[in-house]
């Protein structure tokens, strides 16, 4: 009844488009937006 | 259908271990107390994207029952598609048996491929799953699966080990500068009424009362567009957000004050030391709520705090981390 799940920090998506030189072309296409998460859900 | 914003996760560095089906298949999973439903990749998705991550394999569990209903996680551009189904959810051995979720079926784009997880599982309320999918929590809850209605979370400050979800329980090991609790002003999202925003001794932002959501699926402190360029300059940054990293000592705490309580985030926290740049950590965004303004305490933030995320009273409990 109590169960604890480790969690491991790992690469960002954004570190590892950077380190492929894809980071900029992806924010071009995908704009950034951090409200798009929030009251998105329909 | 439903969507599922993808684009927020790119800064997400947290991740842990779930499987699914019987026998369970793993999956590499962020768990996001912004978001409430759970979804994976699936077999059915045949594009280059999937093919870097663990896919789900419905004929592979004698356990899984599918649906037709159709589920859509957006991301920019394009959108994944899927099926929704029922499995055994196993999360760190806690068994959740038909556990609604999402498998993907279609990815248009490529950068999927370079997504360090696999899956969302997400834990807030019910209120806000997508095509009303129950989320892992409430049913562990329902099935009577954890010892109290709860969860906890502990982000390690260097990252590399220690991190956890806890499920049902308080780790008081955590908890030696106590606890004070928040009530929730929305059962939605982790959603508290913050007080007031200050720097230093000085007052800044939210000055009559605003909106605050704890979300592990975020990574940094999100704040409204409106104050994002004034409170970078009070920091002594540019409108960039980049910063001296000798400077770095000299600056003041961001301070959040919530149910009365001050809940100082130092320097050391907040900016972000990359390839020997320094960012400040934070990003605006615009989202009024009835309540006014409303700010992301992202990972920064939980970093700095054990939290617990109270489903029994509808409560957020923070535990300052020396």
């Amino acid at each position: 009844h109590i169960s604890r799940v480790s969690l491991w920090r790992g690469k960002s998506l954004r570190q590892t488009l950077k380190e492929h030189g894809l980071l900029e072309n992806y924010l071009k296409q995908h704009p950034y937006n951090p409200a798009a998460k929030y009251f998105s859900t329909g | 259908s439903s969507t599922e914003p993808l684009q927020n996760y790119m800064d997400n560095e947290y991740f842990g271990t779930i499987s699914i089906g019987t026998p369970g298949q793993q999956f590499t999973v962020m768990f996001d107390t912004g978001s409430s439903n759970l979804w994976v990749p699936s077999v059915y998705c045949s594009s280059r994207a999937c093919s870097n991550h663990n896919l789900f394999n419905p004929s592979e569990s004698s356990t899984f029952v599918g649906t037709n209903e159709s589920v859509s996680i957006a991301y920019g551009t394009g959108s994944m598609t899927g099926v929704l189904g029922y499995d055994t959810v196993t999360v760190a051995g806690i068994e959740v048996t038909n556990q609604i979720f999402g498998l993907t079926e279609t990815e248009p784009g490529d950068f999927f491929y370079y997504c360090p997880f696999d899956g969302i599982l997400g834990l807030a309320f019910p209120s806000i799953a997508s095509a009303g999918a129950t989320p892992v929590f409430d049913n562990m809850m329902t099935e009577d699966l954890v010892a109290e209605d709860l969860f906890s979370v502990y982000l390690s400050k260097d990252g590399q080990s220690g991190s956890f979800v806890l499920f049902g329980a308080i780790d008081s090991s955590y908890t030696t500068n106590g606890i004070t609790w928040i009530p929730l002003s929305a059962e939605t999202y982790w959603q508290i009424t913050m007080d007031s925003v200050y720097i230093g001794d000085e007052p800044v932002a939210c000055t009559s009362g605003c909106q605050a959501i704890v979300d592990t699926g975020t990574s940094l402190l999100v704040v409204p567009n409106s104050i994002l360029n004034s409170l970078l300059a009070a920091l002594g940054s540019d409108s960039s957000g980049r910063i001296s990293c000798s400077a770095v000592s000299m600056l003041p705490d961001v301070v959040y004050y919530l149910n009365g309580n001050a809940f100082p985030v130092p320097p050391s926290a907040y900016v972000i030391e990359s390839e020997g740049d320094c960012m400040l950590g934070f990003e605006g965004m615009d989202v009024p709520t009835e309540s006014g303004e409303l700010w992301i305490l992202g990972d920064v933030f939980i970093r700095q705090y054990y939290v617990v995320f109270n489903r029994a009273n509808n409560m957020v409990g923070l535990s300052p981390l020396s």
